[in-house]
């Protein structure tokens, strides 16, 4: 049997569901609900997998991706490779108000969150740091590299391509720890 | 990642998600998450889903408008999530992904991809069933 209002989210994060619950139950809207969830996530960095301080790319640095849609309305606000803002569901949610954009993405997101009022910060840390400092250190392993020279399964860019392109069975990097 | 469903008291649905994406990932690349369709998708005539997982691979088959959609033709919640990670292991037999997904009447459901150290998803519900939210899981 089924019973409204609902929450549901990916992976055991407590906390993220409590606070979506509980915009539900003071009468805010789903829209809220799912902000304010994913937000409290953010702020907590769930997992190592969202938020600032986690998954640093080749070059060291942590972006962030998000989205928010309305099922009455079908409006739909994302951000893709978003730099030093923190509260990337809050730019997603600003591109649905503010613009008649669906999805922003990159410096330019960032422009346009920072001029709609978004803190600009640092999205490094200690740990992001560490990681990136450990996966230099393991000759970049694992990238996501192929068809080009230096071997990308033995060593860290910089990479050219290679004139032959090879097939190759597909890694499997993604896991609990690393995953979008 | 997080991906999250709510619905209202009236039916009303919104989804959303939020990630820092895959660790050593080129600059530049964009996971699944904010690809609207595919990291989440909400329709208030028929219900939300919301996918994690191996972004660059789940991207290619929009699994969460896909779910809604199978929703929208009757689909119970779990049957529909099943369909939409089955679509995908049809090309990528061990990808790793899960999908969560939600009706306009509040039955909720999840499914998820056996691969090599998952063989179970864990994920999150509050509904007035219970105070605190519960954790469920679903074996892949």
């Amino acid at each position: 049997h089924a019973s409204l209002p609902l929450v549901i989210n990916t992976w055991p994060f407590k906390n993220a569901t409590a606070a979506a619950w509980s915009v539900l139950q003071s009468g805010g809207s789903m829209l809220d609900a799912v902000q304010e969830g994913c937000a409290r996530c953010e702020v907590e960095q769930c997992d190592g997998t969202v938020g600032y301080g986690g998954s640093p790319d080749e070059s060291g640095e942590t972006t962030l991706d998000a989205l928010i849609m309305n099922g009455d309305t079908m409006e739909v606000g994302a951000v893709a490779d978003l730099r030093r803002i923190k509260n990337a569901i809050g730019v997603a949610r600003a591109v649905m108000e503010r613009t008649d954009h669906t999805l922003l993405v990159g410096e330019s997101a960032s422009v346009f969150a920072e001029n709609m009022g978004f803190l600009a910060e640092d999205l490094t840390t200690n740990k992001s740091v560490n990681i990136f400092s450990q996966w230099l250190g393991s000759n970049c392993q694992p990238n996501y590299r192929k068809n080009v020279f230096p071997d990308p399964s033995q060593s860290c860019g910089p990479y050219k391509p290679r004139a032959m392109l090879k097939e190759t069975e597909r890694a499997q990097h993604a896991n609990a720890h690393s995953h979008d | 990642t997080i991906g999250m469903i709510a619905v209202d008291q009236d039916g009303h649905v919104a989804a959303g998600t939020s990630t820092n994406g895959m660790s050593h990932k080129v600059p530049g690349r964009v996971g699944d998450s904010p690809i609207v369709g595919a990291g989440a998708y909400a329709d208030s005539s028929a219900g939300g889903a919301a996918a994690t997982g191996d972004g660059d691979i789940m991207m290619r088959f929009l699994p969460s408008y896909l779910a809604v959609e199978l929703m929208r033709t009757g689909a119970d919640p779990s049957a529909a999530c099943k369909m939409a990670i089955s679509r995908i292991k049809r090309h990528y037999s061990e990808f790793f992904g899960a999908i969560i997904c939600a009706n306009t009447t509040g039955h909720y459901g999840a499914a998820c991809n056996k691969s090599p150290g998952f063989s179970q998803f864990h994920f999150m519900v509050s509904n007035s069933e219970s105070d605190a939210p519960l954790l469920k899981s679903v074996d892949c």
